[in-house]
């Protein structure tokens, strides 16, 4: 009866709101995390400390390089038609304005397909994209390529609408990606009523100049680490079921949700099955990426570093879209796979979780997953997460310690019973 | 073989039981 146990244990018992209470100690201490920062330092030493503490086995490090971008001061104002201050928030791995900043006029696109239709009248000026919101994946390209693609038809920087499915004037970062052999433009994200707002003067054929200033600065690569605790397996010690989130975070709000929340769910996993006093097969690693933000730069070095093991890697696990109230898990993995996936998700039917997705996701596990290893990642009600995504409003608050205990009841048993099946699922 | 899934409905059906057991 251990799923029952579990679930009792994480949503009824003692351990309720454990993971919710540990994130919010965690985030008000230390802060936002992003990558290179003295932050980010300090969430790893907490993390290798609290885990030490919590008698879990094999607690390590394990070195990386992760890139160091500062923001630094920086501010946007419309000057014309009339002053107006416009919330902006530069976008990882931008360039900065000179000292001086820069003051040219606008050009407003909905699209990449506009841009280049009017790719004589963007030179020299600031290209500002008001493309709608889809979905996060169609969007993000804006904030991925809007600014070398501005760059190409000469502009001299690029404010991006915030990828954000609501919008009470927040700007949102995120990274972006300059291409090879094209010059490097400042490039920032406004809010989607300035977005719009911009839009509306332009359509009336009103001439619009703002002043950007960004004091960004891209400092050479810096020491950083995975964080790594398990429960080693009783019979099959060396295959392996990774359980994970990510501990960096962008250098806004408190970085509670992405991925505070994954993070913290998948340590009350390794939590949760030492209290019941549990010892699979195989064994349990958590592993707390870092430099996911930059596009899964820890991770990467972790599958580089491990993949020489792939045949002993049993399941990755990811949880990096939100700990809101667990809809299932998304499941990638082959068609016999997925058939014993569904039965260990029918064990979750005392907390009514029980449906198994295809195409799971994150960009931590994206690399074991490419090469043939089955994949999970926690599916939980998201409708919210891209109102907070990169954006000062993803703190506490936004989080629920019911939910979490939902998301860790999930996220254990699947993690545990995998782990300890006879066997190793197909691949 | 089950041919939806390509796996030994035998073995489909003991692994079945075995998730089974940790109810």
């Amino acid at each position: 009866d251990a799923a029952k146990s579990i679930i009792d244990l994480a949503v009824y018992g003692s351990a309720q709101n454990r993971s919710y209470e540990r994130l919010a100690l965690f985030v008000d201490t230390i802060g936002n995390r992003v990558s290179g920062s003295d932050n980010l330092k300090k969430a790893i030493k907490y993390m290798y400390s609290a885990l030490q503490d919590d008698k879990l086995q094999n607690v390590s490090l394990e070195s990386v390089k992760v890139p160091h971008w500062e923001r630094g001061k920086e501010s946007a104002m419309m000057l014309q038609p009339r002053q107006k201050n416009l919330a902006i928030l530069g976008l990882g791995g931008s360039v900065g304005t000179p000292p001086e900043g820069i003051s040219a006029e606008v050009i407003v696109v909905s699209s990449f397909a506009e841009l280049q239709s009017r790719e004589q009248e963007a030179k020299g000026k600031i290209v500002v994209y008001n493309q709608p919101y889809v979905s996060y994946g169609e969007t993000v390209q804006y904030r991925s390529r809007g600014a070398s693609e501005a760059a190409k038809v000469g502009a001299v920087a690029s404010l991006i609408r915030s990828v954000a499915s609501l919008s009470i004037n927040s700007p949102h970062t995120g990274w972006q990606d300059y291409q090879n052999g094209v010059p490097k433009i400042p490039t920032a994200c406004i809010t989607v009523e300035d977005a719009e707002l911009m839009a509306r003067l332009s359509s009336r054929g009103v001439k619009i100049v703002v002043q950007l200033n960004m004091g960004a600065v891209q400092h050479p690569d810096a020491d950083s680490f995975n964080t790594v605790a398990e429960i080693v397996g009783s019979k099959y010690p060396e295959q392996v079921v990774i359980v994970s989130g990510h501990l960096d975070s962008w250098d806004v709000g408190q970085g509670a949700m992405d991925d505070g929340g994954g993070a913290f769910i998948s340590w009350e996993a390794l939590s949760l099955i030492r209290d019941l006093g549990l010892r699979p097969k195989r064994t349990i690693r958590l592993v707390l990426w870092t430099g996911e933000e930059e596009g899964g730069v820890g991770s990467s070095q972790y599958y580089e570093r491990h993949k020489v093991n792939i045949r002993n890697m049993d399941l990755v696990m990811e949880s990096d879209i939100g700990t809101f109230m667990p809809v299932g898990m998304q499941f990638s993995g082959k068609p016999e796979a997925r058939v014993i996936m569904s039965e260990v998700m029918k064990l979750l039917a005392p907390i009514n979780i029980t449906k198994l997705y295809d195409n799971a996701e994150g960009t931590d596990i994206s690399f074991w997953m490419q090469a043939g290893v089955p994949g999970a990642s926690l599916l939980d009600d998201a409708s919210r997460y891209f109102w907070f995504h990169h954006s000062e409003g993803d703190t506490m608050t936004v989080q629920n310690p019911i939910w979490m205990n939902h998301c860790a009841a999930v996220w254990t048993v699947v993690a545990y019973v995998v782990a300890d099946l006879e066997e190793m699922l197909p691949r | 073989t089950d041919s939806q899934h390509g796996v030994s409905s035998r073995k489909l059906e003991r692994i079945k039981e075995e998730v089974a057991g940790y109810k």
